[in-house]
């Protein structure tokens, strides 16, 4: 629609092109393209600038509802506990070692908990991340009880009034009823020992990730409960339009961006900025 | 389901009759439907609808099966086409000691996936010797190494510190006398507009010659599948695919999509964390869960 000179089926065919491959699924697709359809007749709207302007403002609208306002707030006494959880591979450990940069940077002390007993070398990656970040990790053996670390961690925080607690937990797909089980017990023992923790239950979902995202998103959160979502690797070129889809039916706030495998390569969610990237 | 959907698209049209342009409309639209919610890329979808609409139309409505039956017979046949005939083994008879290398996205399992390949040539009664080319990743070398202790595979010592291409060349070096006749590069995982990493690819390439060059790939990756793939395929030219996370529930269009603009086979599927999680790839079955 650059050039374009008026409204017409081929524009919003392009529209829905640019929104299909920026992974808004098809579904989303419709119902916003309908929405925006329906506004043109209405205010008889002719530039397809005001066209593309009124889908921007719709999806913003999807991505920001008042409920997703909720910042991580914290608590008045004793550490905020982060717990980290998602699919294999989509970058919790790496996002863990990005947050604790940036609590750092804002004067917080963190801990965190190596509860990825089963990956290979998991524990040794998130040492690493620590020692990039001259933060402690608390980790036993692998092969130990991933909700043992996460209870003894929680005594060593307490003990040495550690603001920030980040758990890190072993990837897995939220279609394995046992390993799901093993994330709800993780969570209770937390609970057990704090009692308002885990404070933010933070999902994290890759950008290059199609409609299973959704899945995903259904999943863990009937299994533990999503507070909070981290989008990754857009520093690619997948846009991670899922997100638009599973804030408006989840109602679940975008808390950071992944742009890259350093440690300085997270952000705030913007959505606005998201929003002109889907059509960049 | 598709098969609901169509059914209820071609519900008037019953016994004698043949399918034509009109009545072919809806249904194509809900073929393209449920492509696109299975992440098969856009224009990936655009041509195979097309394809499909040349064959459906003027097809006899057929007795025995219902017309949303007939077309779904012509998407599936068609899908299990372009997936691929049949099954692609491994390039391993070729110079010893074979290379192959594995090459991906961040995330998208290779390391996991050259250990997988690695027990299973060892089963076979080869001499497999795992290389760990990724120095970027934390820990990524230990990582290889707890695997390759876990199946018994010798791995390549390097460092975190030196170049990858140095490390894979001294592989090669000591692979030499027969001492190993399989050499497994695992390499960083990259983005695919990262050049000075997709380079580092094509010098690690240059420098062993590997006999295959497989992509790997999560299932359920979206609609970036096809820009991906194909900017792997046109820095590397690669031999081969693996899809990997296939025992969830992604309905892995991204099949078609990576297979459609590669045209490499699709050559094992993972299925699980665990080292024995390697499958053949089935197009007859990777065609039905696309269909949903
Ligand atoms: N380009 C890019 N890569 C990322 C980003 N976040 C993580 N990665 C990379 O993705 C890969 C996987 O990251 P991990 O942090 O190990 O992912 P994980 O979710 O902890 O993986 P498992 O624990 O095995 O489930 C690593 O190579 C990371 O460097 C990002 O925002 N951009
Ligand atoms: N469920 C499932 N998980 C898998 C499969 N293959 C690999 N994984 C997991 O996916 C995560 C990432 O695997 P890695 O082997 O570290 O991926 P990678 O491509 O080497 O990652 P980078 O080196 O960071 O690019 C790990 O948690 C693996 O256990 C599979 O077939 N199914
Ligand atoms: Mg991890
Ligand atoms: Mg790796």
């Amino acid at each position: 629609f650059r050039g374009k000179k008026q409204i017409d089926q081929e524009l919003f065919d392009e529209l829905e092109e640019i929104l299909i491959t920026a992974d808004l699924g098809v579904g989303t697709t419709q119902d916003l393209l309908t929405h925006v359809q329906q506004q043109v007749k209405r205010e008889a709207l002719q530039d397809p600038a005001a066209l593309r302007q009124a889908l921007m403002d719709r999806i913003l609208y999807y991505l920001r509802r008042p409920e997703l306002e909720s910042h991580m707030v914290m608590p008045e006494s004793g550490p905020f506990v982060i717990m980290v959880v998602g699919v294999n591979g989509v970058g919790k450990t790496t996002t863990i070692g990005k947050m604790a940069h940036k609590f750092k940077q804002a004067g917080q002390s963190v801990l965190l908990v190596a509860a990825d007993t089963f990956r290979a070398a998991a524990i040794e990656q998130l040492k690493i991340w620590g020692e990039r970040n001259a933060v402690e990790v608390v980790a036993q053996k692998s092969g130990a009880d991933p909700s043992s670390v996460a209870y003894d961690a929680l005594d060593y925080a307490r003990a040495r009034e550690i603001d920030v607690v980040i758990i890190d937990t072993a990837g897995r797909l939220h279609t394995k009823v046992n390993l799901m089980e093993e994330l709800k017990k993780i969570k209770r023992v937390v609970a057990k020992k704090l009692e308002t923790a885990p404070h933010e239950i933070l999902l994290v979902l890759d950008a290059t990730t199609g409609q299973n995202s959704i899945s995903q998103a259904r999943q863990f959160h009937e299994s533990v409960g999503v507070t909070g979502l981290a989008l990754t690797k857009l520093d690619g070129t997948a846009k991670g339009g899922i997100v638009v889809n599973i804030c408006h039916e989840f109602n679940m706030p975008i808390r950071f961006i992944g742009i890259g495998e350093k440690m300085e390569d997270l952000r705030d969610f913007e959505p606005e900025e998201f929003v002109k990237a889907l059509f960049a | 389901n598709l098969t609901d959907r169509l059914q209820k698209v071609f519900k008037d049209l019953r016994g004698h009759g043949t399918l034509s342009e009109e009545n072919i409309q809806d249904a194509l639209r809900e073929v393209r439907q449920a492509l696109l919610e299975a992440d098969v890329s856009f224009k990936v979808v655009k041509d195979f609808v097309k394809t499909v609409a040349e064959r459906a139309v003027g097809q006899e409505v057929v007795g025995s099966l219902s017309p949303g039956q007939q077309v779904i017979r012509i998407v599936h046949d068609e899908l299990v086409a372009l997936l691929g005939g049949q099954t692609e083994t491994l390039k391993l008879d070729g110079r010893q000691p074979v290379v192959i290398m594995l090459a991906g996205l961040q995330g998208s399992g290779k390391t996991t996936t050259a250990a997988k390949i690695a027990k299973q040539l060892l089963k076979k009664g080869r001499r497999p010797y795992l290389v760990p080319a990724d120095v970027y990743r934390p820990a990524a070398i230990h990582q290889l190494q707890v695997l390759g202790e876990r199946i018994g595979v010798p791995v390549h010592p390097s460092q975190a510190s030196e170049d990858p291409v140095a490390i894979c060349r001294a592989a090669v070096l000591a692979a030499a006398g027969g001492r190993f006749d399989t050499l497994l590069v695992d390499t960083a995982g990259r983005l695919h507009v990262d050049a000075t990493l997709m380079e580092e690819l094509r010098r690690i390439k240059a420098a062993v010659q590997p006999a295959e060059i497989l992509f790997v790939a999560d299932a359920m990756t979206g609609q970036d599948a096809v820009t991906v793939a194909e900017k792997f395929n046109a820095d590397l030219d690669l031999t081969g695919v693996i899809l990997t996370k296939m025992e969830g529930d992604a309905r892995g269009g991204a099949a078609l999509s990576i297979k459609s603009i590669t045209n490499r086979p699709i050559k094992f599927v993972g299925v699980g964390e665990d080292l024995d999680a390697l499958e053949v790839f089935h197009p007859d079955r990777q065609a039905s869960r696309i269909l949903g």
